[in-house]
């Protein structure tokens, strides 16, 4: 289950359509230093259904749209979309390329589409953890975060491996 | 359930040894449950000896060091149930070029499985990439992508220009 | 006392502007009390903007950026009253290439008042030292101090070896 | 006040006697990871009164004295001595250099000497901190503490400010 493709518009930092394909091995992303990097990991997160604004590095649900800049006026909505490679039929679907898109308008409005089609959360989410026992359906290791794989706090490096089981 | 936790718990735990002598070019690493008797509420011990050195609580090895204890521990985890993709943003921070080296083998290896996608500054870890995506701001507070051509990157590598 | 605190609040808050237009080469900053009327008891904002950026809470700027703002806040506090030597350890860790030379400019400049040690990986930063020792374990465990040369990393620089 | 000196022996991984002269405007320290670079930060907060075992990464007090190596038996005591150039006379003593000395044996019997005369912390306290109206006697910034000066409590960030007024 491949990522083909990732895309934003309006997403953090990303105030006009941007589009990565990932075909490789290993793919690396560079820049300087407020760029947009970790801003792509933010965009992968959030358009598989992460919910928790201190996961996405945002105050409020809203403020992963595109502020503006002195150059470029705020975005109106947020758009993430990610594309899979369902060749290997690990997504019970029939068709051998997934979309997901997640929207998220000023107002707060959200929705999800499926392949271009309105659909729920909780169908996308299904079809994401539901791609085997338990599977792990992607794994982040976000910036500054390695650090709390090894906790000194003995409970919270228990809750790591009672994530894995 | 118990059984599920210290069956994955003790995966994890083999795991992590052979991970630990990979990244430290030896020495030896455990993780223990420091209550055995109740697994499911008990707190976890880690135990790592680098390649000539004492065993000490982990707290008192350095930033590279924790970073290497702390990716021995995500693909020690990671191993039980591999991703279909990885994406390990600037994990490399901390670590010297000798480290960095071992770091990008051992994730070369696993890219055999998944596909990564990693954000770095280190030009060893560029050069160790399949691909290079640059972002960057032209116009300032807007991301763009832009291309970057690994074979620079690997040249100024051969020229002597590390992390 | 409110009326030091206060005092030394204003002075922070002029450096701080001014130290992170210098680091951002722009832009503006501020720090301000949300309970004015309670300042020994207040938290303190902190409001960024690069340049050609909006203003946005610092916790969604990225890790260079915060590195970038935590060292102007640092100098900014720090010249309310000098200390004759300070030490940095790896605080150039998450900096790109034109970061890490703005901060090597600016440390260069208080380095005219105070004696500064600093901890690096970047060879940049090596390369804007007046002198190096390198600490490495020859004997596995034990550390020992060996001489740098300076011109090896100042030449590597040369040749495009970037941090 | 400038650093002349810095010399350990049997303080954390400095299982022999190692000194380090201070004598340019910018000292760099390099080496690979995990050598002992942070331990001389360790050291000079040591040899200065730091009493804050997490502030040295230790657990207990005696952990920052040498524990061995496979190569090298632990040391019975962790020594550590700082040189100072008093010539501006920052420091009230008459002495143009001022060394202070801290020692810990294994049993948790702890010294301090004053240019090789016995002294008591309080003293040397006083001296380091009485260099005028609350003078910062040295700045020091861990790794990967940086962030805590921006920290997103507010009232952690008064503290800081606290702590400089
Ligand atoms: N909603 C938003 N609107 C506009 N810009 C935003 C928004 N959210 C975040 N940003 C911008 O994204 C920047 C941070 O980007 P990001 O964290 O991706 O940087 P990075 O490339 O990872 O940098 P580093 O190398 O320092 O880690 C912030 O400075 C901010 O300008
Ligand atoms: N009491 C002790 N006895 C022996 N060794 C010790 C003791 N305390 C710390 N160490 C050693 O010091 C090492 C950490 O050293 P330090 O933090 O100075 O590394 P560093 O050079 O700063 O590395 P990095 O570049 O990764 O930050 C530990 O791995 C441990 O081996
Ligand atoms: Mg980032
Ligand atoms: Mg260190």
């Amino acid at each position: 289950m491949r990522i083909v493709k990732l895309e934003m518009d309006g997403f953090k930092s990303f105030g006009r359509p941007v589009s990565f394909e990932f075909t490789a091995p290993i793919t690396g992303v560079v820049g300087p230093n407020g760029c947009g990097k970790s801003n792509v990991v933010d965009a992968t997160r959030w358009v598989l259904g992460e919910m928790s604004r201190k996961a996405l590095r945002a105050g409020s649900s809203t403020d992963v749209i595109f502020s503006g800049s002195a150059t470029r006026k705020p975005a109106n909505r947020a758009e993430v979309s990610i594309t899979f490679d369902n060749s290997c039929g690990t997504l019970p679907l029939s068709s051998r390329t997934v979309k997901i898109t997640r929207r998220l308008q000023k107002n707060g409005d959200s929705e999800y589409l499926l392949n271009d089609e309105p659909a729920k959360l909780r169908d996308i989410k299904g079809l994401i953890e539901g791609t085997g026992a338990g599977m792990s359906a992607y794994s982040i290791m976000e910036q500054g975060k390695m650090d709390s794989l090894i906790q000194s706090n003995p409970d919270d490096r228990r809750r790591v491996f009672e994530e894995a089981a | 359930t118990r059984r599920m936790f210290l069956e994955t718990f003790e995966k994890i735990r083999s795991n992590f040894a052979r991970l630990f002598r990979r990244m430290f070019g030896g020495g030896s690493a455990d993780i223990l449950l420091t209550n055995p008797e109740e697994p499911l509420t008990s707190g976890v011990e880690i135990i790592a000896k680098p390649p000539g050195k004492e065993a000490l609580p982990i707290s008192m090895r350095s930033g590279g060091e924790r970073a290497m204890i702390s990716v021995a521990m995500m693909f020690a985890i990671y191993e039980t149930n591999p991703a279909p993709f990885a994406i390990l943003d600037e994990v490399d921070a901390p670590l010297d070029e000798a480290n960095v080296d071992r770091f990008c083998t051992v994730v070369a290896d696993y890219a055999k499985v998944s596909q990564f996608i990693i954000i770095t500054h280190h030009k060893k870890t560029m050069a160790a990439c399949d691909t290079l995506y640059g972002v960057t701001m032209q116009e300032p507070g807007t991301s763009t992508r832009v291309s970057v051509d690994l074979r620079d990157v690997r040249s100024s590598e051969l020229v002597g220009a590390g992390a």
